[in-house]
């Protein structure tokens, strides 16, 4: 553990925080795509399965598990308790069209052909794009709620760096997008 | 190195 994975973990911890902490608040999930959640869920889910094969310390246990927990929290706050803010016409991003490239991708490019390794190899290929139905939702309405940051660390492994600098390349757009639309409150209207 | 060796990574 360095510095950098801490703060790291710390951040996205936080930002975790307060997205459920606003959702519970407001009463109200507008704004948040939950097809992202959806996805983001799939991708803890695939890589966090060595919880039950391997201990490695009980930060690393919590941590995994207050992930998990976390993600299946924040999917039933928007598909069960506060549905009705639920802005589901806006979030019509097509995940089948982000998750089906990812497991193709994770059974050709990976480090060795097993269950778990193409799991992981699945989790880090869909980490990067799980953001774009949020993106897509920013982009059609000019409206966003908290952002769930990711990251990853400096190994050096081909296959983190590749999906990691795609992830980079799709946050500069969405930053590009809180700044030129939501901050600036500028919509994209049809003429009537 | 494979990916799945990375348990203590987040």
């Amino acid at each position: 553990m360095n510095i950098f994975r801490l703060l790291g973990d710390l951040s996205h911890l936080i930002a975790i925080i307060i997205l459920l902490h606003k959702i519970w608040h407001s009463r109200s999930c507008a704004g948040i795509s939950g097809k992202s959640q959806v996805l983001f869920a799939l991708v803890y889910t695939s890589r966090y399965l060595d919880l039950i094969t391997t201990y490695v310390s009980l930060y690393n246990t919590l941590m995994k598990i207050f992930f998990l927990a976390s993600s299946y929290a924040t999917i039933y706050l928007i598909y069960v308790k506060f549905r009705a803010t639920y802005d589901k016409n806006h979030d019509t991003f097509r995940i089948e069209f982000l998750i089906l490239p990812s497991v193709l991708l994770a059974l050709l490019i990976n480090h060795q052909f097993s269950f778990l390794e193409v799991l992981w190899t699945f989790s880090i290929y869909l980490e990067s794009v799980a953001i774009l139905p949020q993106l897509f939702m920013v982009s059609k309405t000019g409206e966003a709620e908290s952002i769930t940051s990711h990251y990853f660390e400096y190994h050096y492994d081909l296959i983190a760096i590749v999906a990691g600098v795609v992830q980079t390349v799709l946050y500069c757009d969405f930053f590009y997008l809180y700044i030129t639309k939501v901050l600036k409150g500028k919509k994209l209207q049809l003429p009537a | 190195e494979s990916g799945t060796d990375l348990h203590d990574e987040l």
